[in-house]
């Protein structure tokens, strides 16, 4: 299904992003 | 801190100009900090603008961080 693939890159998109922010914050690689 | 608090302070990370609104323009402006590329902070962008109308609330925000936390403490 298209749609569920989409979705699921959209998370893990979604994931990287706010798992980047959170080595940001907390000056971790 | 809560989930709310790290929302708000990852807000404030991507609202450099305190807006109270996050543009795509602010989205992309993370590109040279963040290890994502242009097309993924678009892609950030889109999914967490529910309402498709070109600027992030702080509610939307904190909507798709919540949806992440969820994930992640699954």
């Amino acid at each position: 299904d298209p749609n569920m693939k989409a979705g699921a890159t959209s998370e893990g998109v979604l994931a990287n992003f706010f798992n980047s922010l959170l080595s940001k914050k907390t000056g971790s690689p | 801190l809560t989930m709310l608090g790290k929302a708000h302070e990852f807000f404030r990370i991507c609202d450099v100009e305190g807006k109270g609104f996050i543009t795509r323009q602010d989205m992309q402006r993370l590109h040279p900090e963040l290890p994502l590329s242009l097309e993924e902070l678009e892609k950030v962008f889109v999914t967490l603008d529910a309402d498709g109308n070109g600027s992030l609330t702080p509610k939307e925000f904190t909507t798709g961080f919540s949806e992440f936390e969820k994930h992640v403490s699954c």
